[in-house]
């Protein structure tokens, strides 16, 4: 399982 | 979101208000790295060009926004406001930075997420966020003597990145699969570029003295 790393932080 | 990127947020929010009011107050930049500010504006658009592609919340958003305008905000006053230019510190403010946007740029285009122009963009404004820093602290250690807004200043801005390595940690423990190479290896170098500022502004502070930096 291949998680997209969401670029949530600033 | 947990609690230490909220406080790290907070604290950089902080940063730039107290920057912000140390120039609208005292109609002075004097002690403050142009360099450094032209540096972040740089950080912040090539790192958000996602506005234009992604939504994660209107809190991300709204944050993104403020950064930008207010670094580009800062950068107009100390380039053209009648009075503030006139106190920035022009012959300190020395350090040669085109080398860290070429260097910082380099390394992008070998180590990134993915070969697109956002991802590189966004490595490269991460790079660049390591040591925008760099000028400011050289120019603090020129001048000496740091006005108390100026050294608020810094101080936030070294514990808004010592809260997003306490995140990053928490993330990491309670997040499956959370990794995050590239921010948290650059983070951890940008953190360490605070420590000498940190150790003479907590002995100053415990003093209750001036904040000096030693030449």
């Amino acid at each position: 399982l291949k998680v997209k790393n969401v670029k949530d932080e600033l | 979101m947990n609690i230490f990127r909220l406080a790290g947020d907070m604290t950089h929010l902080l940063s730039i208000l107290v920057l912000l009011l140390k120039i609208y107050a005292t109609k002075s930049c004097s002690g403050i790295s142009r360099k450094t500010q032209e540096l972040y504006a740089i950080v912040f658009m090539a790192r958000y060009l996602d506005l234009f592609t992604d939504f994660i919340s209107v809190y991300n958003t709204f944050m993104k926004l403020i950064f930008i305008a207010s670094s580009l905000a800062i950068v107009w006053c100390m380039r053209f406001h009648p009075v503030v230019r006139r106190s920035y510190d022009r012959e300190l403010d020395t350090f040669r930075y085109f080398f860290l946007v070429g260097a910082s740029f380099a390394l992008a285009l070998v180590w990134h997420d993915k070969f697109t122009l956002q991802e590189v963009f966004w490595a490269f404004s991460i790079y660049l966020e390591a040591v925008a820093i760099l000028p400011q602290l050289v120019l603090l250690q020129r001048s000496g003597n740091v006005d108390n807004l100026t050294g608020q200043y810094v101080f936030f801005l070294g514990a808004y990145r010592a809260f997003y390595i306490l995140n990053w940690i928490y993330r990491y423990m309670t997040e499956p699969r959370f990794t995050r190479w590239i921010a948290g290896i650059s983070g951890v170098v940008q953190t360490a570029l605070y420590a000498d500022f940190f150790y003479y502004y907590f002995i100053s502070w415990k003093n209750n003295s001036k904040l000096k930096l030693p030449a």
